[in-house]
């Protein structure tokens, strides 16, 4: 069993605040994680913002960071025990697989991981900014491991909480697929899955600005799909 | 604000 199987909770910091008041207080002796036997003290371990929204404690994650480089994440506390970023990403259960419309707690932290921690390399910039707690998210499951996520708006949401206005159409905001698993038009599928989800829609929309990768993408799907050449448009 | 994406790599803005 991964975080992602366990049963879903409220929040995401159950015996957290346990866990870093024994850091505190000194009362965990020489506790190590994971094959590099990286020392899990008050030093190494920081929240880590997930939700741009939502209860305070429910924002954050409890989080291990690298004593050799602060940016990196090493693993996370979840349900009272610490889990690496890949087993955080597994699964175990033989239902997740392909697209899976994102639901719980644990699925939307996955979403979180994907597109803002393990595939940013060393001094990157975000390329996403922290999704709302209630984003529309679809999680793509492969060999027992999250691999890749595309999130969107549907036509009529809100654009945010106080203007009023809404999406005139559907608009796929962001799209990833892990590194190690492109090449195989992964890609390709989320886009398609985007486009058939809202096939009655006249017009689709995507986010601006567009990736170099996603634009190849879209080359590739249109090239091929003349009934989308017309419909679908970059949004702003 | 939005523009045609298949007109846009047509024309090779994007």
């Amino acid at each position: 069993m991964f975080p992602v199987d366990l049963p879903d909770v409220e929040e995401l910091t159950s015996g957290s605040e346990r866990c870093l008041s024994a850091l505190e207080s000194g009362a965990v002796e020489d506790q190590r994680f994971g094959c590099s036997q990286v020392p899990v003290t008050r030093g190494n371990v920081f929240w880590l913002q997930v939700f741009e929204d939502g209860p305070p404690s429910s924002r954050s994650v409890l989080a291990l960071r690298s004593p050799d480089d602060p940016d990196q994440v090493l693993a996370l506390f979840l349900q009272d025990s610490w889990w690496s970023l890949e087993d955080v990403l597994r699964t175990a259960s033989p239902s997740r697989t392909g697209l899976v419309p994102v639901a719980s707690l644990a699925e939307r932290l996955l979403v979180f991981l994907l597109s803002r921690v393990v595939e940013r390399l060393p001094g990157e910039q975000q390329l996403f900014l922290l999704h709302p707690r209630a984003e529309s998210c679809k999680l793509l499951w492969e060999g027992g491991a999250a691999v890749g996520f595309y999130t969107f708006k549907a036509r009529g949401a809100r654009v945010d909480g106080w203007s009023g206005r809404c999406y005139a159409l559907p608009v796929l905001d962001s799209l990833q697929v892990r590194r190690s698993c492109r090449g195989r038009g992964l890609g390709l599928r989320l886009l398609e899955d985007f486009c058939s989800t809202f096939q009655e829609e006249e017009l689709l929309g995507i986010s601006s600005p567009l990736s170099e990768g996603l634009v190849a993408v879209l080359r590739k799907l249109l090239g091929r799909r003349r009934d989308l050449r017309d419909r679908l448009y970059e949004v702003e | 604000a939005r523009r045609n994406i298949w007109l846009g790599i047509q024309l090779g803005r994007f």
